[in-house]
């Protein structure tokens, strides 16, 4: 809603009003000029669906605290201390259907859910959410060792200066797995590759697995934090990730038979790897 | 002496406060609120705060902005006369105040104008990369200038 007052006439820009505005927003938003994301040959976009519940919880967020900031005012300092609103709390009530502790379970359900958070405040103290396109073109099915697995690959060199990884996660979804393998329990499990070699498998290091049931549906949501913070500081370290099912008694399977969605799959269940920042110095708006 | 002109930089003032007041203003929708009255027999008006609502889709920026479609940017007018523009934008207005009351205190007031209420804004995009930022900027919208 913007506060906009229903007095307002409005009235196209001119040329030169436009350009003036266009300059002051990149300078405000510190970029150097304006992305062009969609030209020809360009990946799809990455899971702005999700970032669109965050930006949207994020300024219900805003617009409790700029409450709060008026209602302090009018209470006096000394309710400052005890009112802090947490960012969980049922009163978003927007969220309420999304914004379930899931750290303790996989998140299984039909739509991505909020952050994780290591802590519950990852997404009150963040400054900067990214969320990454997967830049693997060509999805390989069989390891050296005939094990199903599927990589991904993000490029985290975009970082702007000064931004921390504080938390990150890798996201894919999946659907109720093939009539083959009904009433089973999955392991899905999560590889940083550590160094590639020609005629065998790469060298890849566990960073997290879960165990679910064959018949379940929703996001999967595992820990990339350690492994994001690495290949901001040793870009050229960042091989990717490996994914791979296995069922209990250690067989491989395929990623498309036991309902993990893909490149194939739709928009709003695209794979991606999310991380939050936290700058280390304050920004301040330039001054013109 | 801001646009580089030689005249005088009152009646400068006077025209530029006129052309501010009446002009539609640089940068974004008309924002007129009706009961602003500009009696220009009086120059000297009180400092009035105005919203001017910057929609990102009359900039052509849909394509790569998600969110949100626009924000309200506030600017004043009158006493301190000092737009908020891209040339003069609330951090630096106090400061161009003091200089001009230094020449010219007679003719303008001392500064009591800085940013007092700083608001976040978050904006959702797309980088180059097709990556999707979410960013919140603590302290960038200026809700009011130090007379409000």
């Amino acid at each position: 809603d913007n506060h906009v007052h229903s007095s307002f006439i409005y009235r196209r820009l001119r040329n030169h009003e436009r350009r003036e505005i266009q300059r002051e927003i990149l300078s405000i938003l510190g970029l150097p000029h304006r992305p062009r994301p969609f030209s020809p040959g360009k990946q799809a976009s990455s899971a702005p669906l999700f970032m669109l519940d965050l930006y949207n919880a994020m300024a219900l967020e805003e617009d409790d605290e700029e409450e709060e900031g008026a209602r302090r005012k009018s209470l006096g300092a000394k309710a400052q201390a005890n009112s802090r609103t947490s960012y969980y709390s049922p009163q978003h009530a927007g969220y309420s259907r999304v914004a379930q502790p899931y750290r303790a379970a996989p998140l299984l359900g039909h739509s991505p859910a909020l952050p994780s958070a290591h802590d519950a405040n990852v997404l009150n103290d963040a400054d900067m959410v990214m969320s990454f396109v997967n830049l693997v073109e060509k999805d390989k099915d069989f390891s050296h060792q005939r094990r199903h697995y599927k990589e991904f690959r993000f490029d985290l060199t975009q970082i702007p200066e000064g931004e921390a990884v504080t938390a990150a996660e890798f996201r894919i979804y999946k659907e109720r797995s093939h009539s083959r393998y009904d009433n089973i329990t999955l392991k899905v499990s999560i590889y940083q590759v550590i160094k590639e070699n020609q005629n065998k498998d790469a060298e890849t290091f566990l960073l997290d697995s879960k165990k679910i049931h064959s018949s379940n549906s929703g996001w999967l949501v595992f820990d990339t934090t350690a492994t994001s913070n690495h290949w901001v500081m040793n870009p050229q370290q960042n091989l990717g990730l490996q994914l791979c099912v296995e069922t209990a008694d250690g067989r491989s399977l395929s990623i498309k038979s036991a309902g993990l969605v893909g490149r194939s799959g739709p928009q709003s269940k695209q794979p991606f790897l999310v991380a939050f920042f936290k700058a280390s110095g304050v920004l301040l708006r330039s001054v013109r | 002496a801001a646009g580089g002109k030689k005249k005088n930089p009152s009646r400068n003032k006077s025209t530029n406060q006129q052309e501010t007041s009446r002009a539609p203003k640089p940068g974004g929708t008309v924002a007129y609120s009706p009961s602003t009255d500009y009696n220009t027999s009086e120059q000297k008006q009180a400092c009035k705060k105005h919203e001017l609502y910057v929609s990102f889709r009359d900039l052509g920026w849909q394509d790569w902005i998600i969110a949100p479609e626009g924000y309200a940017a506030f600017y004043c007018d009158g006493e301190c006369a000092f737009p908020l523009n891209a040339h003069m934008n609330a951090t630096n207005h106090a400061i161009v105040q003091t200089l001009v009351h230094l020449m010219f205190p007679d003719n303008v007031p001392k500064p009591c104008c800085a940013p007092t209420k700083l608001n976040a804004i978050s904006v959702l995009y797309f980088d180059d990369s097709s990556n999707v930022i979410l960013k919140k900027y603590r302290n960038m919208v200026v809700r009011s200038c130090g007379c409000h």
